[in-house]
């Protein structure tokens, strides 16, 4: 997962 | 914990309807991503939470017949367009991917780290600061800060994980809570109500 890919966190 | 205190009571007195509307627009423009990804059911279940939960907030001190009247619109003064206007234009400066949801994602990481300070000025004007406000606030600045410690397992863990838009707001965000966490401390060691010098 890149930075600018999916953001997991809330 | 919030709306727990506003629904007990029927008052929202000593809340910043601003820093409520605030985090409104933070997890609109940050959990966009409802709509073309998906990571867990607790990701989604808990995203979906905190949208709820912000809109029923705003909703009740807005419109509720009985909460609306105990909202005090003259205290609490924060102007929007200082915490927002700012916070747009780094985002699209400072942002990893420049497409419109990733700059609406990096918004919502910025404005977070400042959304608290409408909720902090009413705070320092308010005499008798009650214990679930106090609770809240509290609560509110140790999930932001725990995630640090989050971070750094996840740094050491795992391979890609650079995420320093994140790190660096969310260091922020949990410092303009250290003079709150400090007086917080202090009246909870004294077993005495939480006062915030002026």
């Amino acid at each position: 997962q890149g930075p600018a890919g999916s953001h997991d966190e809330l | 914990v919030l709306l727990l205190k506003i629904r007990a009571t029927r008052s929202c007195r000593g809340i910043s309807l601003k820093t409520q509307e605030l985090y409104a627009l933070v997890f609109i423009c940050r959990y966009l991503d409802l709509f073309y990804s998906y990571i867990s059911l607790y990701n989604t279940v808990m995203k979906v939470t905190y949208l709820a939960t912000a809109f029923s907030i705003v909703r009740y001190m807005r419109f509720d017949k009985v909460v609306r009247q105990t909202y005090d619109k003259e205290q609490d003064t924060f102007r929007y367009i200082f915490l927002i206007a700012p916070c747009a234009l780094l985002a699209l400066v400072l942002n990893h991917r420049f497409s419109p949801t990733e700059v609406l994602w990096t918004f919502s990481i910025y404005l977070e780290a400042v959304a608290i300070l409408p909720q902090l000025v009413l705070m320092q004007r308010t005499q008798n600061i009650d214990n679930l406000t106090a609770n809240y606030v509290a609560l509110l600045g140790a999930y932001r800060g725990f995630y640090i410690l989050n971070w750094i397992y996840r740094f050491a863990t795992e391979k890609h994980y650079r995420q320093w838009i994140v790190w660096i707001s969310g260091v922020a965000q949990t410092a303009l809570y250290a003079d709150f966490f400090y007086y917080y401390a202090l009246c909870w060691k004294a077993n005495q109500r939480l006062q915030l010098p002026a």
